[in-house]
């Protein structure tokens, strides 16, 4: 069995945790937060059987989306009455960062 | 050393919880989300050294309990006027979903 | 790969986060609570080359510290009017607990 943990972007929660789970996939989703972007995603863990794992990941690339995000960055310190353009940077967001654990033992107490 | 994840109900948590640090176990609780209920429940995870495993899967076992939830579900589609008697399902929902991992390496900083 | 789960103190969050972005490091937090407090406490966890291991702990470790937290405790059944001086106890609060799993496959969809 394998433990599959992903990081999302929440807009595209409801959609994978749909497909999840009309595919009989079990799943547990959380609210996490990003080191980088300092903004909320959501994290989810499911386990599957080891012959479950491509079709789990091919569901999770279907149902998230990259995004290009505007990141804007102010200068660390600015004088009164100067005007200053934001430098915004883009940053992209993956789709999904997908990270797949091995399971020693899996049950249902 | 293993990583013990488990999924419980969120009424099992406080007996679960007391019951694993009087037996001198470390655990962590955050809430989580169920993907098929789309409900509240709460994850926690202990590590605990090999021989310990069986004994923290015995205070989960006696903690958590099966329980029977109903869920309702609407037709697609209703027409204005029509009534309808909601079809109920009972779902059975298990005591607790358990993840035994491997720890490879484990400190206090 | 390796996944490091750490459960650090919540004042020791941003300095961390910071630090391992600084560094290049990728890393999601989350809140948590602790079990035998029951305090609001902080997991966060970043995947890294395994070579990467010992810096990622170095990191943790020179931004988590040790704190010592007076928890009061009172008997069990006080009768109306007696006095008690609260006794407290003082519970040492380490830097950060860390837990180092395998990873067996990293992808981003
Ligand atoms: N130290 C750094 N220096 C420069 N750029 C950086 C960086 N850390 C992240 N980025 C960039 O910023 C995006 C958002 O990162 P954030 O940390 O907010 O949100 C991240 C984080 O929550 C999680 N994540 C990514 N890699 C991770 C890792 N190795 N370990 C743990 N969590 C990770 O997945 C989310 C999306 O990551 P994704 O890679 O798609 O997209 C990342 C990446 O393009
Ligand atoms: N393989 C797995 N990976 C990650 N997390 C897992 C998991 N299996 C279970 N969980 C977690 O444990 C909770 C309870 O699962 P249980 O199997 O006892 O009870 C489940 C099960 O009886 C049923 N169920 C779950 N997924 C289903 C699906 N795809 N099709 C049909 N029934 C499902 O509904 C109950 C509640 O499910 P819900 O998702 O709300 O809540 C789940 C979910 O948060
Ligand atoms: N093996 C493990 N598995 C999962 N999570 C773990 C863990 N060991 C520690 N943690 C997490 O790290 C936090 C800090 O633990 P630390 O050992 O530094 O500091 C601990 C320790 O000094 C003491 N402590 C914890 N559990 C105890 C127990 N069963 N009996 C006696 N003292 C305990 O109380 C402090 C605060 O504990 P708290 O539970 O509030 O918060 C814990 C818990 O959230």
């Amino acid at each position: 069995m394998k433990f599959i943990v992903s990081v999302v972007n929440k807009d595209d929660v409801l959609p994978l945790v749909e497909a999840l789970v009309t595919n009989g996939y079990g799943v547990t989703t959380f609210k996490t937060a990003g080191g980088f972007l300092r903004k909320e995603n959501v994290t989810l863990f499911t386990g599957v059987e080891d012959e479950q794992v491509e079709d789990v990941i091919r569901l999770i690339r279907d149902n998230c989306h990259t995004r290009i995000q505007r990141v804007g960055s102010l200068p660390p310190v600015m004088e009164s009455g100067e005007s200053y353009v934001l430098a915004t940077e883009e940053v992209e967001v993956g789709g999904a960062v997908i990270f797949v654990l091995d399971v020693v033992q899996f049950l249902k107490a």
